[in-house]
C-alpha cells in the first residue's frame, strides 16, 4: 500500500502542478497582474541576496565552531597537566 | 513572510556568533 | 493476476508521461507568449525560481540549526572542562599551600561571564 500510496501523491502533484500552470496561462496577457508578476519577481531578488547574507553568517559560525574546537582542545591539554600535577 | 523569516533567522545567527566570540575571549582571559 | 498488474503498470506510466507532456505543452506555451525579457519574468520562470528559493532556504535552515546544536555542545564541554581545571587547582593549591595572587578584576568578569 505504500508504494501505491507513492504513485497516488507522485500523480496527485503532477496534476496539481498542471493546475497551477493552467491558472498562470493568461495572467502574462493581464496588465495588472503583470505588475503583480514583476512585483513577486523583486520579491524574489531580495530574498535571494537575504539568504547569500545568510549563508555568510552561517560559514561564520562554522569558523567560530572551529575555534570553539580548538579552545575545547587547548582545556583538555590543561586538565590532563593539572591532573599530571595532582 | 519568507522574507521575514529569513532576516530573523539570519539576526539571530549573528547574535549567536557574537555570544559565542565573546564565550571564547572570556574563556582565554580564565585560561590565564 | 500478472498479466493485471503489467496492464495497470502500463496505464500508470501512460499516464504519467501524459501528465509531463501536458505539463511541457503549458509552459512551452506560455513561455512563446510571454517571453522573458530582461525586467519582466514569465509566469512559469517565476514559479520555478520560487520553489527553488524554498529549498534554498529550507536546506540552509538545516544547516543553520546543525551549526549551532554542535557550537553549544562545544560551549558546555569547554565550560566543564574549565571548572573541573580549576577545581584540580585549588586543590593543588591546599596541597602545596601556594599563596597565589588574588584573581585580578578582569580574571573575575571573565569566570562570572562563563558561569
Amino acid at each position: 500500500t505504500s508504494e501505491l500510496e507513492q504513485l497516488y501523491s507522485h500523480v496527485n502533484e503532477k496534476i496539481g502542478n498542471i493546475k497551477k500552470t493552467l491558472s498562470l496561462r493568461n495572467l502574462g496577457q493581464d496588465p495588472t497582474l503583470k505588475t503583480v508578476l514583476n512585483k513577486i519577481g523583486d520579491e524574489i531578488i531580495i530574498v535571494n541576496e537575504l539568504l547569500n547574507k545568510f549563508e555568510l553568517e552561517i560559514r561564520y559560525q562554522e569558523q567560530i565552531s572551529s575555534s570553539l574546537k580548538e579552545l575545547s582542545d587547548l582545556l583538555e591539554e590543561d586538565y590532563k597537566d593539572v591532573e599530571h600535577l595532582n | 513572510a519568507l522574507k521575514d523569516d529569513v532576516n530573523i533567522l539570519h539576526d539571530k545567527a549573528r547574535l549567536e556568533s557574537q555570544e559565542s566570540i565573546g564565550f571564547i575571549k572570556a574563556t582565554k582571559e580564565s585560561m590565564k | 493476476m500478472e498479466a493485471e498488474v503489467d496492464k495497470l503498470e502500463l496505464m500508470f506510466q501512460k499516464a504519467d508521461s501524459d501528465l509531463d507532456y501536458i505539463q511541457y505543452r503549458l509552459e512551452y506555451e506560455i513561455k512563446t507568449n510571454h517571453p522573458d525579457s530582461a525586467g519582466e519574468k514569465n509566469p512559469v520562470t517565476l514559479l520555478k525560481e520560487l520553489s527553488a528559493i524554498k529549498s534554498r532556504y529550507q536546506t540552509l535552515c538545516d544547516h543553520y540549526k546543525r551549526v549551532a546544536t554542535e557550537q553549544k555542545e562545544i560551549k558546555t564541554r569547554i565550560s566543564t572542562t574549565l571548572n573541573k581545571t580549576m577545581t584540580r587547582i585549588q586543590e593543588l593549591q591546599k596541597l602545596t599551600d601556594v599563596e597565589l595572587l588574588p584573581p585580578t578584576e578582569e580574571e573575575k568578569t571573565a569566570t562570572e561571564q562563563l558561569k
